[in-house]
């Protein structure tokens, strides 16, 4: 579940927008 | 120059195109029990742009986590028949990196129609500003 839980996060943080 | 905050006001996108505003917006969103929402919302974006070696993992933990459940807050506004789709794609493996794209238009128009207006007005936003 755990891992499942960091592959999400992961994901998530991947589609939001860098610093600018 | 334009203020960001001021921006964040012109539209949705605007407000998800800014680090310090999707901050600001995911703490609203927790306060008022949504902040799933925008969490979905992303996981979808993300999805799309996901390798496929970890698609199969990750449609399973993004239907677990938002949609199986019917009382989640992301499951409660996306239609039945959406549902249905995403839940057919995920056992069939049928994985297209749209796949969770009507699922997300959903959650967005109710971000747009309800918590997004909700954010402008809040003390959140106001103090902010």
């Amino acid at each position: 579940i755990d891992s499942e839980d960091d592959l999400l996060q992961e994901c998530i943080s991947s589609a939001m927008p860098k610093k600018k | 120059p334009t203020p960001p905050y001021l921006k964040w006001a012109e539209s949705l996108h605007s407000l998800l195109d800014d680090q310090e505003g999707i901050q600001l917006f995911r703490g609203f969103l927790r306060q008022e029990g949504c902040g799933d929402q925008l969490d979905f919302w992303f996981a979808c974006s993300g999805f799309r742009k996901s390798s496929q070696e970890k698609r199969p993992k990750l449609a399973k933990a993004i239907y677990r986590k938002y949609i199986q459940d019917s009382n989640g807050i992301v499951s409660r506004q996306i239609k039945p028949a959406t549902k249905s789709f995403i839940r057919d794609c995920v056992v069939r493996l049928h994985l297209d990196p749209a796949m969770f794209q009507q699922a997300q238009t959903e959650i967005q128009s109710t971000m747009e129609e309800n918590t997004y207006p909700l954010f402008l007005k809040s003390d959140s936003y106001l103090e902010y500003t």
